[in-house]
């Protein structure tokens, strides 16, 4: 463990904890995508299939039933309570995600590091989670007002990946053999798809101006 | 898990 993965693993649990925040206690999801919460339930279910069969750390297990527990009941909060489901614009969140949950699955199975199924799944939620923020930037761009908690929701998100961009050169010359090229290019791809929210996101703090993307 | 292997991430 190093500092930048630490502050990448406190950075996407502050994320969550600021989404849980938002919906629980306002009961509301504006501006939230139930598309990405549901790419992101898929992403944890794909890649923490083995929880508990390949132990790693405490603090290993507690994170991935953290991140499967919050993705879910947020799921079910914007799907299933009566106050919150209110408050989701699906006619703007329409982004056709299943449409890019076969390619990433496709792309699993033609490129994976070794063909089996633990391997091939946790390849697969690498390959999903680049993409998953896009049916978020997507309806951002159709949300006149986005309000605070949605706005500092993305950006730890994206945050999070760029600290695990760093946390990869560390251990790229700190640990011998520590080549990922799968991990290091859908890392990379998805902090980049964050580029143009995090530009924006800097220009209305700079200028304490309410956050607003350009369609 | 091997060492080096990245699935010791989250």
């Amino acid at each position: 463990m190093n500092i930048f993965r630490l502050a990448g693993d406190m950075t996407h649990l502050a994320s969550v904890l600021v989404l849980l925040l938002k919906i629980h206690t306002i009961k509301s999801c504006a501006g939230i995508s139930l598309k990405t919460q549901e790419l992101y339930a898929l992403v944890f279910a794909s890649r923490y299939l083995d929880i508990f069969t390949h132990y790693v750390s405490f603090y290993n297990t507690v994170m991935k039933l953290i991140f499967l527990g919050s993705a879910f009941s947020i799921v079910w909060y914007i799907r299933r309570h009566k106050l919150v489901r209110r408050s989701y614009d699906k006619d703007h969140d329409t982004f056709r995600h299943y449409f890019i949950v076969l390619p990433c699955l496709i792309l699993a199975l033609l490129i994976h590091e070794k063909f089996t199924f633990r391997v091939v799944m946790w390849t697969f939620s690498l390959y999903l989670e680049a993409v998953a923020i896009l049916p978020q930037l997507v309806l951002l761009q159709r949300t006149r007002n986005i309000d605070n908690l949605t706005g500092q929701y993305v950006f730890l998100l994206g945050a999070y990946r760029a600290l695990y961009i760093l946390n990869w050169v560390y251990r790229y010359f700190t640990e011998p053999h520590y080549v990922h090229w799968i991990t290091w290019i859908s890392g990379l791809i998805q902090t980049l798809l964050y580029a143009d929210f995090f530009y924006y996101y800097f220009q209305s703090w700079k200028n304490n101006v309410k956050l607003e993307l350009p369609a | 898990s091997r060492a080096g292997d990245a699935k010791d991430e989250l």
